[in-house]
């Protein structure tokens, strides 16, 4: 917000630095960053955002203490298996998903703060070949995992404190699941992308798979990020972070796609892509809006609705920027 | 995004496809 209001938007296209680096988080141990994020946390009657860091063997939780000034909070040693990456709860508090192993996820670990000990702990939620993981409102994780015979899809709901209160199986689609993204404003609509370049829908209620549309060659290996639905129409953002680079006009970080659920059937709304012919490495969405770490090592930020760069962070000097979040 | 492209819409998608839908 800040950076916005020193740095208006040219309606000619993004203004370089448009973004301003406001503070940072210094980490004394030497191991490297693999993920960052977000969760609110309650202590002594106030609630506020704090950030969440993420190594290899170690997940920290900071908090502000003056503007541009960050102290850890507590820190979990997960020695054991290595952290891949962090998955937030939105809109949960005190609680903070991690997925730990070595080239797939082989298991998920919830980390808490428990009033009735004082202390931090984590405990095990859940073990397996862990494909796709997502973390939903209302504190609910979905993720699905692959045995060489079948693929198991699993809604996991936790209590306020953090045990394991219900668990609703998914059905799941022949092809593998690849990513999953909540739809905003349904709460009990999932979609998620496959292995076969398709979209799917799931009563998360029931456990129902409603419907599976293919996304179609021209949106290769499709990743979802998150899901709208308006007028009858369930509109998803997608990226394809393995997608081949066209030459003309490079690769869209972005692209908005309408599914009509009924009929299958969808049409592209809009594409977003990079200010400079760059490649898409990873990014997040929160609302409409886009952010993407590019292979120039630049950060960009679209609003997705316009297909439009309304700002870019060039690498500092420290060296190129490897993950972007919203919060 | 028009009918003609996506077929008719259903407000009400998501109930009418978990009626149709195997359990």
């Amino acid at each position: 917000d800040v950076a916005e209001q020193l740095s208006p938007v040219l309606p000619d296209g993004p203004r370089e630095e448009s973004l301003q680096f406001l503070s940072e988080l210094k980490d004394s141990s030497c191991s490297c960053a693999v993920d960052v994020s977000t969760v609110w946390w309650a202590a002594a009657g106030c609630r506020e955002l704090r950030v969440v860091t993420a190594s290899e063997s170690a997940v920290s939780l900071w908090e502000p203490l003056a503007p541009d000034c960050w102290g850890r909070v507590h820190t979990w040693h997960l020695t054991e298996i290595p952290v891949i990456q962090i998955v937030p709860l939105p809109d949960t508090c005190n609680l903070v998903c991690v997925a730990l192993g070595e080239l797939e996820i082989g298991e998920i670990r919830l980390l808490l703060y428990s009033s009735e000990t004082d202390s931090f702990k984590h405990s095990l939620v859940k073990t397996g070949n862990i494909k796709a993981v997502v973390g939903l409102k209302d504190r609910r994780l979905v993720s699905s995992s692959r045995t060489m015979q079948e693929q198991q899809l699993e809604m996991v709901s936790f209590s306020e404190t953090g045990g394991s209160k219900d668990r609703q199986t998914l059905m799941p689609p022949e092809e593998t699941v690849t990513a999953f993204a909540e739809v905003e404003g349904m709460r009990e609509a999932l979609v998620g992308t496959t292995a076969g370049n398709s979209v799917v829908v799931w009563n998360l209620k029931t456990g129902q798979l409603l419907r599976k549309m293919q996304v179609g060659y021209s949106y290769p290996a499709s990743i979802c990020h998150r899901a709208y639905s308006d007028s009858g129409l369930l509109f998803v953002v997608l990226s394809h972070p393995h997608a081949k680079e066209s030459e003309s006009c490079g690769s869209p970080a972005f692209r908005v796609v309408a599914f009509n659920p009924r009929t299958g059937r969808s049409a592209g709304v809009m594409f977003s892509c990079p200010p400079c012919p760059r490649r898409y490495l990873e990014g997040d969405v929160w609302d409409t809006a886009g952010a993407a770490v590019l292979t120039s090592g630049a950060v960009a930020v679209w609003d997705l609705l316009r297909g439009r760069c309304t700002a870019v962070l060039p690498p500092g000097p420290a060296g190129h920027w490897a993950l972007a979040r919203w919060a | 995004c028009s009918e003609s492209d996506l077929g008719p819409i259903s407000l009400n998608w998501f109930e009418e496809l978990s009626a149709e839908a195997p359990p």
